[in-house]
C-alpha cells in the first residue's frame, strides 16, 4: 500500500498543513512541498518518514544559507548594534538580554536610549541598564534620536565600551518619514565610524503573520538588515515567516526570545527550529 | 485581487460548458489560498469555505451566467455575515463605576488602547480613572502615567508590590469615593497558554466584575490570533476585541480569525501610536482588505 502514489499526495497535503500552520506562507509553503513532490519522484521515494526528513533538511538549507555571512567581529570598539522592528516586538527587551550576555562575557555594555517618542520608552531601557550592569546614554523624551545615538557613541568611544546597543522607537515599515529617521540614525553611525554599524539586528514577534516579510524586505532596503532576533517564541506561534525571509534576503536568524527575563535569549539553532516547526 | 482571481478561474472553466462541482471547487481553493495569504487562520479559512461552498452548489450559481460574479457575491456576503454589524458602544452600566479590562498578549498594545479610550470616553462626557495593574513590565506604571497626564486622565496605581487583584479593587473603591464613573484596567501582556497569569486574570474579574473585558490583539498577527483568541475567551471570558497597530500595510485576516473563534464583536481599531489614533470598527471595510 505504500508503492501507492495516493499515499504521498496525502502526506504532501499533510505537510503542506503544517507549514500554513506554522506562518510559512502560502508561496513558500506551495513551492517547498513542490520541490519535495520532484525529489521524491526523481528518487521514488516511499517512506513518509524520509520524506519528511527531507523537507526539514530542505528548510534547514534556507535558514542557514545566510550564516556564512557570519562572523561575530567584536575587533572594532565600540562594537554597534542598532536595534530596529515595529511597535512591540521586543526590542528594549531584547537588548537588555542581549547586554546581560555581553556583560557576562566581561564586556563594557552601554545602551543608547534613542526612543525619545514614546511613554517611558527611556525608563524602561534604564530599569535593564540597572539590571545589566550596562551605562545608559540618554536625553529627555521628544530629543532628536540621533542627537542621542551621536552622543552615545561619542560616550563610548571616550568610556573605552566595548559594545554599544543602539535602542529606537518601534516604527510602522510603512511610514516613509519614521524609515528615514531611522536611516539618519544608521548614518550617524556610520559617519563616526565607517565600519559601524557592525550590526542592525531587526526584532521579528513569532506571532506576527507574512506582513513581517514586508517588514524584512523594507527594514532591510532602508538600513541592511544583518540579522533577526525571533521573539516570543515561548507562545504557540512558530514564526514560519522566516524561512521566506531567509530564503528570498538570505538575513541569518541570529537568537530567539523565549520569554521576558533576563536570560531568555538564545542563540539561533536552526535543527532545533526545524524539528520544532514540525513538533 | 481575490475577486479577479475568482472570475477568471471560472470564467476560463466557463468555457468547457456546463459548470461542475469540480469547477466551483477550483474557484473555492483561490478563495481558501486568498484569505490564507491574508492570514486568515488555516482552520478558520476552510469552515469559511465550506460555508461558501454549501451555497455554491445550488441553482444561483451552478444555473448562472456569470457563475465568477455569484461566488464572488456569495463570499462578499458570507464575509459580511461572518464579520457582523458596526457594534462599537461600550457596555456602559446602569449603576457607576463601569468598568473596561483590557487583555491580550505582550506588547499587542493595551497600554496605548487604555490611553486611547481614556481620552475618548472623557471626550464623551465620561469621569475616566485610570488603573495600573501591570506590576511587572519596567517602567508600566509610569507609561501609563504619562499618558493620563497626555490626556488629563488620573492614572491609580499602588506600585508593583500590591497585586492586580486588590489593586483593581482599591481602584473601584476610589472610584466609588472620588466619583469616577468609569474605569479602565490595565493589565499585564501574557500568554494564553501561562496557567499562572491566566489565573490572574479570573482572579482580577472575580473582585471587580468588569463590564467590558477587551482582547487587544495586534492585527499583523498571523496564524495564532485564532488560539489565543480561543483561550482568552474561555478562560477569561472576552465581551469585545480590540485590533491594533491597523494602520501597517497589513491585510489583517486576525480580525476574520478572532470573530469566527469567538464570536464576540470587534469594538475598535488602532490606527497610530498617539492618543487620538482609535476608530469605531466598520465591518465592510475588512471585508474589502482582505478580498483585496
Ligand atoms: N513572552 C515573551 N514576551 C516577550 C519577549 N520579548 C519581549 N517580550 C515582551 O513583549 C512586550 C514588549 O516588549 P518591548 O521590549 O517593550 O518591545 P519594543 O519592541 O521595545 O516595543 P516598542 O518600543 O513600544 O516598539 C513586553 O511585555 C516584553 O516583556 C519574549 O521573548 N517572550
Ligand atoms: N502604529 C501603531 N502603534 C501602536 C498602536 N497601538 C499601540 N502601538 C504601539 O505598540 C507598542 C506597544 O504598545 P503598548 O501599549 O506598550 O503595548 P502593551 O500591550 O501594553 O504591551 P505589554 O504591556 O508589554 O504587553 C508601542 O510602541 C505603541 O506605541 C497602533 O494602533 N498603531
Ligand atoms: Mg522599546
Ligand atoms: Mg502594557
Amino acid at each position: 500500500l505504500k508503492r501507492c502514489g495516493k499515499i504521498d499526495e496525502e502526506l504532501f497535503g499533510e505537510l503542506e498543513e503544517a507549514l500554513f500552520q506554522a506562518d510559512v506562507g502560502v508561496r513558500t509553503s506551495m513551492e517547498l512541498v513542490e520541490w519535495l513532490r520532484q525529489r521524491v519522484k526523481e528518487e521514488r521515494l516511499e517512506d513518509p518518514e524520509a520524506i519528511k526528513a527531507l523537507l526539514k533538511e530542505r528548510i534547514l538549507q534556507i535558514l542557514q544559507r545566510g550564516e556564512e555571512k557570519e562572523s561575530i567581529n567584536l575587533q572594532a570598539k565600540p562594537h554597534v548594534i542598532i536595534v530596529v522592528g515595529v511597535n512591540g516586538v521586543g526590542k528594549t527587551t531584547t537588548i537588555g538580554k542581549l547586554g546581560k550576555k555581553f556583560v557576562d562575557e566581561k564586556k563594557k555594555v552601554l545602551f543608547a536610549a534613542a526612543d525619545t517618542f514614546r511613554a517611558a520608552a527611556i525608563d524602561q531601557l534604564e530599569v535593564w541598564a540597572r539590571r545589566v550592569g550596562a551605562d545608559i546614554v540618554k536625553h529627555q523624551e521628544g530629543a532628536d534620536p540621533a542627537a542621542v545615538t551621536f552622543d552615545a557613541f561619542q560616550a563610548a568611544r571616550a568610556r573605552n565600551v566595548d559594545v554599544l546597543i543602539i535602542d529606537t522607537a518601534g516604527r510602522l515599515h510603512n511610514k516613509v518619514n519614521l524609515m528615514k529617521e531611522l536611516e539618519k540614525i544608521k548614518r550617524v553611525i556610520s559617519r563616526e565610524d565607517e565600519g559601524a554599524p557592525h550590526e542592525v539586528l531587526l526584532i521579528l514577534d513569532a506571532t506576527t503573520g507574512q506582513n513581517a516579510i514586508e517588514q524584512a524586505k523594507i527594514f532591510y532596503k532602508a538600513v541592511n538588515i544583518t540579522g533577526i532576533a525571533l521573539t516570543k517564541l515561548d507562545g504557540t506561534a512558530k514564526g514560519g515567516v522566516v524561512i521566506g525571509i531567509c530564503d528570498e534576503l538570505e538575513i541569518p536568524v541570529k537568537f530567539i526570545g523565549i520569554g521576558e527575563g533576563i536570560d531568555d535569549l538564545r542563540p539561533f539553532n536552526s535543527r532545533d527550529y526545524v524539528d520544532v516547526l514540525f513538533g | 485581487n481575490l475577486s479577479e482571481k475568482i472570475q477568471n478561474t471560472l470564467k476560463k472553466l466557463r468555457g468547457k460548458g456546463k459548470l461542475t462541482e469540480k469547477d466551483v471547487n477550483e474557484a473555492l481553493r483561490e478563495v481558501r489560498l486568498a484569505l490564507l495569504e491574508a492570514d486568515v487562520n488555516f482552520k478558520v479559512a476552510k469552515e469559511f469555505v465550506e460555508a461558501v461552498r454549501e451555497r455554491c452548489v445550488g441553482q444561483e450559481v451552478m444555473k448562472s451566467l456569470t457563475p465568477g460574479q455569484q461566488v464572488v457575491k456569495i463570499v462578499d456576503e458570507e464575509l459580511r455575515r461572518l464579520m457582523g454589524e458596526t457594534k462599537s458602544e461600550l457596555n456602559i452600566s446602569q449603576t457607576p463605576p463601569s468598568i473596561i479590562m483590557l487583555v491580550g498578549l505582550q506588547g499587542s498594545g493595551k497600554t496605548t488602547t487604555a490611553g486611547k479610550l481614556a481620552r475618548l470616553l472623557k471626550a464623551e462626557g465620561k469621569y475616566p480613572l485610570l488603573v495600573a495593574c501591570d506590576i511587572y513590565r519596567p517602567a508600566a506604571i509610569k507609561q501609563l502615567q504619562v499618558l493620563g497626564e497626555q490626556i488629563g486622565v488620573p492614572v491609580f496605581t499602588m506600585g508593583s508590590n500590591t497585586k492586580p487583584e486588590d489593586i483593581a479593587k482599591a481602584a473601584r473603591d476610589h472610584a466609588i469615593s472620588q466619583g469616577y464613573n468609569l474605569i479602565i484596567l490595565d493589565t499585564a501582556g501574557r500568554l494564553h497558554i501561562d496557567d499562572e497569569m491566566m489565573g490572574e486574570l479570573v482572579r482580577i474579574k472575580e473582585r471587580v466584575r468588569p463590564h467590558e473585558t477587551l482582547l487587544v490583539v495586534d492585527a499583523m498577527t498571523g496564524q495564532d490570533a485564532a488560539n489565543l483568541a480561543k483561550e482568552f475567551d474561555e478562560n477569561t471570558g472576552i465581551t469585545g476585541v480590540i485590533l491594533t497597530k491597523f494602520d501597517s500595510d497589513t491585510r489583517g485576516g486576525s480580525a476574520l480569525s478572532v470573530r469566527a473563534v469567538t464570536g464576540k464583536p470587534i469594538k475598535y481599531i488602532g490606527v497610530g501610536e498617539k492618543l487620538d489614533a482609535l476608530e469605531p470598527f466598520h465591518p465592510d471595510r475588512i471585508a474589502q482588505r482582505i478580498l483585496g
